[in-house]
This record gives C-alpha cells, sequence and structure tokens, in this order.
C-alpha cells in the first residue's frame, strides 16, 4: 500500500494516466469520476499536492504527476 | 496544447517544489 485511500489512488491514477502536457484539468477529473463529490475530489486532490505526488501547471485547475514524466 | 517558454518555466518550478515535498514526506515516514 502507498499510504492513500481507495479514492486517492484514484485520482492520481487518473492523473498519472494523463498524456497532454499542461496537465488533467479538474473539469475533466470530475467528468471521469461522475458520481463521485466534488468535495471529496478537491480534497483528494489537495492532499496530493501536499503530499508531493502532484503539481499544478498552467494554472491551479490543471495537475501533473511527479511520477514518471 | 501548446505551451510558452513562461508557461514551461513555471511547470518546472512547481514539479521541482512537488519532488521536494514528496522527499520531505517521505523522509518524515523513516
Amino acid at each position: 500500500t502507498n499510504g492513500l485511500t481507495p479514492h486517492q489512488s484514484q485520482i492520481l491514477n487518473l492523473i498519472k494516466s494523463f498524456k497532454g502536457n499542461e496537465g488533467m484539468a479538474f473539469e475533466e477529473l470530475k467528468n471521469r469520476l461522475h458520481g463521485m463529490n466534488v468535495n471529496t475530489i478537491r480534497q483528494a486532490v489537495d492532499f496530493l499536492s501536499n503530499e508531493g505526488h502532484i503539481y499544478s501547471t498552467v494554472d491551479d485547475e490543471h495537475y501533473k504527476s511527479t511520477d514518471g514524466d | 496544447v501548446c505551451l510558452t517558454e513562461e508557461q514551461k518555466r513555471k511547470i518546472e518550478e512547481n514539479r521541482q517544489r512537488a519532488l521536494a515535498r514528496r522527499a520531505e514526506r517521505l523522509a518524515a515516514q523513516q
């Protein structure tokens, strides 16, 4: 285990899988995670960012993973 | 999406900061 909750892992994997150089948009995350509460997504993104798993790119609504790029 | 040099520089800065945070968190867990 990597110390992440299932939601956090799922969101990190989605961000990792995104290939564009501008990173994955928060809107895109919401669309892919239809059904997941927006606040839950926001909290997971904030946690992943604080832990250094992801970082913001062109603005605070786009994210990339620190793994493998 | 085509990024400007300024955007690329900012993104790389953010990436380096995130990598430093990740290293800090991992060290704290040891």
